[in-house]
């Protein structure tokens, strides 16, 4: 038969189908076992706090992680809930896709663990001078790799959204916005600085649509 | 939260700060 157009479509359809016919629409048992063998934050923050603090506390950096988790969650519903009130919007499609977003509202959950909790009371003499120098703020970013400039979006709107949060730990959230505001966003990779340039070639351009005498 | 300096300008949002409209 001579090979149409509509022909060649439908052929090339047709050997789509019987690829895929068969398939599942789920991850094969094999994708997900490379998929669970994959680091994530999790594994990552039960290393370094066992790192830190010694292999004897592994089940207390688990214990802190999973309350983390729940903070996080647990913040996340309130800020969500306050801002469809505010916006009037129901789909956060676009925050709730931003991974930056996830993993800075994560390491302020597990910076007000840490902070709540502070050095493990079963860790040696030694261990506990490694904990203070090392665990304290900005261990957290540094381990999740985040940005501090990062963080500080988020601390305010946790503030707001955790009513339960002490005064001292309020004081602590604080202290780390003035810490990040006056050194660490401004290491050479923050990403405050492609903002201002963003915010300069804004009002420049602003600038040059106003007449001269505004 | 009565001591603590809110830097958000009125009816801002976290949605503004990572870029969602």
């Amino acid at each position: 038969l001579q090979q149409t157009p509509v022909r060649a479509a439908m052929n090339t359809i047709q050997q789509l189908m019987m690829i895929l016919n068969s398939a599942s629409d789920e991850p094969s048992d094999n994708l997900v076992s490379y998929f669970n063998n994959c680091t994530n934050l999790s594994c990552v923050f039960k290393q370094k706090f066992a790192e830190a603090v010694g292999q004897g506390c592994i089940e207390i950096g688990s214990q802190r992680y999973r309350l983390g988790v729940r903070l996080y969650y647990r913040v996340m519903e309130s800020i969500l809930k306050s801002e469809e009130k505010r916006l009037s919007i129901h789909n956060f499609s676009k925050l709730l896709n931003n991974n930056i977003f996830h993993v800075s509202l994560l390491a302020c959950a597990l910076e007000v663990v840490m902070a709540t909790y502070g050095t493990p009371r079963n860790a040696s003499l030694n261990d506990r001078t490694i904990m203070e120098t090392d665990l304290s703020f900005p261990w957290i970013i540094n381990i999740l790799d985040l940005k501090a400039f990062d963080l500080y979006k988020v601390i305010e709107s946790f503030i707001k959204a955790e009513p339960n949060l002490t005064r001292e730990m309020i004081k602590h959230l604080e202290c780390c916005e003035h810490r990040i505001m006056e050194s660490l966003a401004w290491q050479s990779d923050s990403p405050l600085f492609e903002l201002i340039k963003q915010s300069k070639e804004r009002d420049g351009q602003a600038d040059q649509l106003e007449p001269v005498g505004n | 939260t009565q001591d603590y300096h809110f830097g958000l300008e009125e009816g801002e949002g976290i949605s503004e700060l990572f870029d969602c409209d």
